[in-house]
């Protein structure tokens, strides 16, 4: 389960870094 | 020495010639690289089908493909690498599962 938290994490990084 | 081709003219009966030209009117005109909203409708599509799940582990890409008949498999996989490059999915239990980051 901490793998799928460390993902969506990651994926929420970079859905941030495009909208910025 | 009889003379040939002069014997079964008659009897032919094509009642079944039909004209089955593949009429599937769908109006889908195969035109995968016009993007909305900076998806091509494949993207989005697969987007779509991700975001409607609740799954914990979310969607696998052999879900997807079932789902999305038309498109194929190549094409998911590419959809689902962009979408995830993007960040609005990720995967989760492995490489072939994923959940949508927009849904909470």
């Amino acid at each position: 389960l901490g793998r799928i938290e460390r993902n969506k994490r990651a994926a929420l990084e970079r859905l941030a870094a495009r909208n910025v | 020495s009889r003379p040939q081709g002069t014997v079964n003219t008659a009897g032919m009966n094509h009642s079944m010639v039909s004209m089955s030209g593949g009429g599937t009117g769908t109006g889908y005109s195969g035109a995968s690289d016009i993007a909305v909203n900076g998806l091509t409708p494949h993207q989005s599509q697969v987007l779509n089908l991700i975001k409607s799940c609740t799954d914990q582990q979310g969607v696998s890409i052999q879900d997807l493909k079932l789902r999305l008949k038309a498109i194929s498999l190549a094409s998911i996989k590419q959809a689902v690498e962009f979408l995830s490059n993007e960040g609005h999915i990720y995967s989760t239990i492995d490489e072939d599962h994923f959940r949508s980051t927009d849904n909470d």
